[in-house]
């Protein structure tokens, strides 16, 4: 995936048995961002894989105050592209 | 440690905690 400067992870283990994950989310690289942020701060969140979207959550995200608004881009990219592997990880027969 | 709870009007609700210093910049 491409570098966002920004690290999402699964907060809980994913027992494949819940569409709601918790993830949590942290500045890797402040470089690549735009916007000021505060340092060495992780923001846990849930998100639901059937209801909610990236877009929609890092949306929130700006509007908490945690992230500038030319930084929605790049929160709501790593979110999709986290989600996105944790939907394959459940697809595999090995996967849960 | 502190933890601090936000909820966006939405009714999200947001938890920031420090980041252990052994997952930063972590390659």
């Amino acid at each position: 995936a491409e570098d966002t400067g920004l690290r999402v992870e699964l907060a809980e283990e994913d027992d494949c048995s819940n569409s709601s994950l918790a993830l949590r989310l942290w500045v890797e690289d402040p470089k690549k961002l735009k916007g000021k942020h505060k340092d060495n701060e992780a923001i846990e969140f849930s998100f639901n894989l059937e209801t909610d979207t990236p877009e929609e959550v890092a949306y929130e995200m700006v509007k908490s105050g945690f992230f500038h608004e030319s930084d929605s881009k790049a929160v709501a990219k790593s979110i999709r592209d986290r989600v996105s592997l944790i939907k394959k990880t459940r697809e595999k027969p090995a996967g849960c | 440690s502190s933890l601090t709870q936000v909820v966006h009007s939405a009714g999200r609700r947001f938890i920031v905690s420090p980041v252990p210093e052994s997952r930063l910049r972590e390659s």
